[in-house]
């Protein structure tokens, strides 16, 4: 894939638009590959930047979330500060 | 087992859930965090 | 992207967990983009076959799903059901 890791917001908002809904889709579509070839719940939660919700899962999203609510177990739990960095270390590795 | 919600929308037994964890910082997100590999 | 889309659980599970692995992270380096692309707030939630909890938030996981808690009805709201079948017309259009 790309090598770019300094990505920023897209200014233009027609591109920004049109970019938003191609990824939303990709992002849904490699959630629903990876909940098939894994045998695993995904739920993917996304506000754009009118606050409109658009959301996906990969059975039931109640689901996803009444699990999410009864997990006390330490968990991978990542943000965005997180994959920077971890994509910095990749990028100089 | 929850009901199957009809399409989209979460059940209020579950947002409440979710929002009460929230809100006494019971939720999975404050769980200690693992860096798993 | 690849074309295939009748894909289905890979049954060695040696390959199923690298498989994972891989995946996972891949998914959330493009939620990353996308939350910073288009300047929106994501939120991934994924229970992996033995139940483990992964998590990712653009942010703050608590905070997306409070706003998902006050939130009315979604934009759109998509299951895999929902996505084979837009692969499917996808695949053939």
């Amino acid at each position: 894939g790309r090598k770019k890791i300094q990505i920023s917001r897209i200014l233009d908002q027609r591109n920004r638009q049109v970019t938003f809904t191609k990824r939303k889709f990709g992002l849904m579509k490699k959630a629903y590959e990876l909940s098939v070839l894994c045998d695993c719940e995904v739920a993917l939660i996304i506000f754009n930047s009118a606050d409109r919700l658009f959301q996906y899962a990969s059975s039931d999203m109640d689901r996803v979330l009444l699990r999410y609510t009864e997990c006390g177990e330490p968990h991978e739990s990542r943000t965005n500060a997180d994959l920077l960095q971890a994509l910095k270390r990749r990028g100089v590795g | 087992p929850t009901l199957l919600s009809p399409k989209g929308s979460v059940s209020e037994e579950t947002k409440q859930k979710l929002k009460s964890a929230i809100l006494s910082a019971q939720s999975a997100a404050n769980v200690r965090k693992e860096r798993l590999c």
